[in-house]
């Protein structure tokens, strides 16, 4: 049941439909999560101004780091179910996995400014024959045949950087509402024979904007 | 924590007070990553003349609210005088865990006073 009285409301103002229950499953806050937030806290951006000179104040509803408009922003993690043995199939395929995201947290009235896919792999020691990287195709998983068409392809030239995929303008059109959940197919395909390649996270950095949250920029003062 | 006002009573001419709002005391201290809390402060105080009208730095003052000020000083009546309320407000930016174990970071317009003025 949601909370009873103010706190309802207030969280209510806070655009939050309830507060989180119980302790939340401990898990490290990623980097990138940390850094858009000093950059945005008044305090810390207090702090910022006494050692740096001021620079443009920050915009309202818009993520300078990234570029794009927007005053919410979530790390989602993957819940699917990962396969260790990078062994190939019999066809001397690699393996596919399939990464759900759990979406339905967002409101309808956000919309979507960037949705990153990062995909951590377990770093490989330059195997014989992985020369020449790899190429990373994501599709959508579908009901019933499992794997729609191929979005997107991209080249991965090493798996010890985290590798990024931009899905808005693939998967997604920009400023479509938020689907519930997220689910792809993603395959690693050496592109020399080689070993495949262990998946260790997969994470989903989704930028949106809730416009009944943004105010006009105020005038400046005559 | 509230700065406690002077003599008990709204005190004083119309300015900004200390709120410090511990996010551990409202309970959301566990799913709330940052920060622990955040100095929301509150308006209080007179507005009668002079404190109605604040100096070159304070906001801008309106016309209605000194005409009450005025009223009020030569017949107070029913009307009363102008309320001191937040004239200037400053965002604040909240990092927290949601019900899906995502980690999320909202902004937030108008949660600081930054100042008071008299409406």
């Amino acid at each position: 049941p949601g909370a009873p009285g103010p706190a309802a409301a207030l969280l209510q103002a806070l655009g939050l439909r309830d507060a989180p229950q119980g302790a939340p499953k401990p898990r490290p806050v990623p980097p990138m999560m940390w850094r858009l937030f000093r950059r945005r806290d008044p305090q810390e951006a207090r702090v910022r101004q006494r050692q740096t000179p001021p620079g443009a104040p920050l915009r309202p509803c818009y993520v300078e780091e990234l570029g794009v408009a927007g005053n919410i922003v979530r790390h989602v993690l993957d819940r699917g179910a990962h396969t260790w043995t990078p062994e190939p199939s019999a066809t001397g395929q690699c393996p596919q996995w399939t990464a759900i995201f759990d979406l339905s947290a967002v409101e309808p009235a956000e919309l979507m400014s960037r949705v990153r896919l990062e995909l951590r792999f377990v770093a490989e020691e330059r195997a014989p024959g992985t020369a020449g990287g790899w190429e990373l195709s994501v599709a959508r998983a579908t009901q019933g045949v499992g794997v729609g068409p191929v979005l997107l392809r991209q080249a991965v030239v090493s798996l010890r950087m985290p590798v990024r995929v931009e899905l808005l303008g693939t998967a997604y059109a920009h400023n479509t509402s938020v689907p519930r959940s997220l689910q792809l197919v993603l395959a690693l395909s050496p592109l020399a024979t080689g070993t495949c390649a262990c998946l260790a996270e997969a994470s989903l950095l989704l930028v949106t904007l809730d416009p009944r949250l943004c105010h006009p920029l105020a005038r400046p003062r005559r | 924590e509230a700065e406690p006002s002077v003599g008990g009573g709204p005190g004083g001419s119309c300015r900004t007070r200390r709120l410090y709002v511990s996010f551990r005391e409202v309970g959301w201290h566990r799913w709330v990553i940052a920060p622990r809390g955040f100095l929301a402060n509150y308006c209080q105080g007179q507005c009668s003349l002079p404190a109605t009208l604040p100096g070159p730095r304070g906001p801008p003052t309106l016309n209605h609210a000194v005409l009450r000020a005025l009223m009020h000083s030569a017949a107070p009546g029913p009307a009363g005088l102008p309320c001191c309320v937040p004239a200037r407000l400053s965002p604040i930016s909240v990092l927290f865990f949601d019900n899906s174990d995502n980690v999320v970071l909202r902004h937030y317009e108008d949660m600081v006073v930054d100042e008071c003025g008299c409406r």
